[in-house]
């Protein structure tokens, strides 16, 4: 979800 | 960043450039769905509205900004280059949007981590990415006849795909609390779709022989 670690991914 | 994401990135960037030098150079996008391209450019638009509001890396800011810049101007060479659009298969390629669109947005509205603006666009997008090629399978099944440049764009879509859910096994054994079943689902999902074209690829390479579904 945002601002969560899977947000670096494209 | 592990070694199977970074991977996983540059086979998702060569897949555009490989689109980008067919369009460009041939000055043909004969065999590419325009649908799925206008799809592209949506999931696009509508994960990456964190450029407004996060800065996570200038690696992340630079290939986000690639791939909203490029899938935008493959829907712009398609639609209206006066070269490039003359070879537009629109007959062929008539695949509904809404189709695929309104079921993932209900379903973000319904499936989400958090029921904010930016948070069910995320959703959508994975939601709409996971299915956004099917009219470009579609079209690839229809027109049979495969140039080169067509099947290495689809192969490098489909090997980008692998290489993220290796990515995510990496980061579930080695990060702390890193659990997402959207995006896990949702990205296993996207890659069985191209478990049957890899099937066709394979077999036409190993038998060194012009790639072709069957119809």
């Amino acid at each position: 979800s945002v601002n969560d670690d899977v947000h670096d991914e494209l | 960043m592990n070694i199977f994401r970074l991977a996983g990135d540059m086979t998702h960037l060569a897949s555009v450039l490989v689109l980008l030098l067919k369009i460009h150079t041939i000055k043909s996008c004969a065999g590419i769905s325009l649908k799925t391209q206008e799809l592209y450019a949506l999931v696009f638009a509508t994960r990456y509205l964190d450029l407004f509001t996060d800065y996570i890396s200038l690696y992340n800011t630079l290939m986000k900004l690639i791939f909203l810049v490029s899938s935008f101007s493959i829907v712009w060479y398609i639609r209206h280059h006066k070269i490039v659009r003359r070879s537009y298969d629109k007959d062929q390629d008539t695949f509904r949007h809404y189709f695929l669109v309104l079921p993932c947005f209900l379903l973000a509205l319904v499936i989400n981590e958090k029921f904010t603006v930016k948070e069910i666009m995320w959703t959508f997008s994975l939601y709409l990415e996971a299915v956004a090629i099917l009219p470009q399978l579609v079209l690839l099944q229809r027109t049979r006849n495969i140039d080169n440049l067509t099947g290495q764009y689809v192969f490098l879509l489909g090997a980008y795909r692998s290489l993220y859910i290796l990515n995510w096994i990496y980061r579930y054994f080695t990060e702390p609390h890193y659990v997402h079943w959207i995006t896990w689902i949702s990205g296993l999902v996207q890659t069985l779709l191209y478990a049957d074209f890899f099937y066709y690829y394979f077999q036409s390479w190993k038998n060194n022989v012009k790639l072709e579904l069957p119809a």
